[in-house]
């Protein structure tokens, strides 16, 4: 149900 | 040189158990400011944070900034030999390649060193900007423990949505549907027993209990729980460690497809 969105779709690497 | 003295280590028992179900191996930083871990699990949908502010050791020494890699499951080995009311040094050499835990019994009638081998862990930091989010609900850590564990009895997402009415929690299976309501509760005996819910905004977002109910494993570790919520974030959910620092998850959601 629905699509999993990723962590690294939000926040980028430092 | 590092050493870090923590008399309570009963904490960082708590804190290895909080982490040790989604993160496998992940590196802890050690700097000026304290003790932190930023990990994410290996599907890449939810995140650990965790920092324990230097002052809130006994005794706090870090020369230079050192990142030690290790296997949770190896670190969680070691300290499930400590008691739970020993204290516990963390101590590593500048450029070794291992770590020690010593564990003192409280009248130091027992001390036990146990040495853990460090491992290379190539892991992404992410940066995390501060974010205003539209919803944030506080409530006792064991209450959201208990909807996430009831609900995945029936479904595996929850809808997470906050309204003037509260905060409600619903999924849906095979079996059926469950709807679970918090009302705004401050007027409670205890400060701890509140539900508080700071609404900017009605905000509604869908996640996988599964992760959920692994972030409840660090309910030991604070009688409240904080939930924020924002329609284009991840929910981050935080438990405070007492006088040192917090640990939090941070999940993206799922979307419609």
């Amino acid at each position: 149900t629905g699509v999993q969105l990723s962590i690294t779709e939000f926040y980028r690497s430092e | 040189m590092l050493e870090l003295r923590l008399v309570q280590g009963s904490l960082l028992k708590k804190v290895l158990e909080a982490i040790r179900e989604l993160v496998t191996d992940a590196n802890f930083d050690c700097s000026a400011t304290g003790f932190s871990l930023q990990a994410m699990d290996s599907s890449h949908v939810a995140l650990v944070a965790l920092l324990l502010r230097s002052e809130g050791f006994e005794h706090y020494r870090c020369d230079r900034n050192l990142s030690m890699g290790m296997n949770l499951n190896n670190v969680s080995k070691m300290l499930r030999c400590a008691g739970n009311n020993d204290i516990i040094t963390v101590k590593a050499d500048d450029g070794s390649d291992t770590v020690t835990f010593m564990f003192e019994s409280p009248n130091q009638d027992k001390i036990a060193d146990f040495e853990m081998k460090l491992m290379d862990i190539d892991s992404e930091h992410l940066g995390i900007p501060d974010a205003e989010y539209q919803a944030i609900v506080r409530m006792p850590s064991s209450e959201f423990a208990r909807i996430c564990k009831d609900l995945s009895s029936i479904g595996d997402t929850v809808i997470i949505s906050v309204t003037k009415e509260g905060v409600k929690f619903s999924t849906a299976g095979d079996i059926g549907t469950a709807n679970i309501v918090c009302r705004q509760n401050k007027t409670v005996d205890k400060p701890e027993e509140a539900t508080i819910i700071e609404m900017q905004e009605p905000v509604s977002l869908t996640f996988a209990l599964r992760y959920m109910n692994s972030f409840t494993k660090a309910t030991p570790l604070s009688e409240t729980v904080t939930i924020s919520l924002s329609s284009d974030l991840p929910v981050v959910v935080e438990y405070k460690i007492a006088e040192m620092g917090y640990i939090r998850f941070y999940l993206a959601p799922k979307i419609e497809e």
